[in-house]
């Protein structure tokens, strides 16, 4: 049975620095 | 061709999100995809030396322009508010702070993945993840 790490579920937003 | 084994899941909707999958947290523990609580994934975070957990607060959802399976979600991300917009799968889940697993189409989704799942609205806050270093 595969196990998965529990930030594979979590979307990745990755904000763009503007400052 | 048809794919094998009777799997029917669409292109890009990860096989982790179909119900009874098991999901590792940061201790080592053990929980199926359903059962996962929003203290789940902030404990997990707090463990983790590279991942923090920002709010991403929902500010639109409108269907894609290229596919009717897609759905363009923009969220508004952590302190700064930034902006910034996925296209997933109308089926694709999100976990809301204190709600649980929610899509675009929850139907869809207790459909194909038999995940409890309820609507994604403007306004919910969903959990994501940023690099804890990031400068």
């Amino acid at each position: 049975v595969p196990v998965f790490p529990w930030h594979s579920l979590v979307p990745f937003l990755a904000p763009t620095q503007s400052d | 061709p048809p794919p094998p084994s009777g799997a029917a899941l669409p292109p890009s909707l990860p096989p982790y999100f179909v119900k009874g999958s098991i999901i590792q947290l940061a201790n080592g523990e053990l929980k199926r995809v359903e059962d996962l609580k929003t203290e789940d994934f902030i404990q997990s975070a707090e463990i983790s030396s590279d991942l923090k957990i920002d709010s991403s607060t929902v500010e639109r959802i409108e269907g894609s322009r290229t596919s009717p399976d897609f759905a363009v979600v923009q969220f508004s991300v952590g302190e700064h508010r930034s902006q910034v917009s996925v296209e997933v799968l109308v089926e694709y889940p999100f976990f809301v702070f204190g709600q649980g697993w929610s899509s675009c189409c929850p139907d869809r989704t207790t459909q194909l993945l038999e995940l409890p799942c309820t609507k994604l609205s403007v306004g919910d806050v969903c959990i994501s993840l940023t690099l804890k270093n990031l400068k």
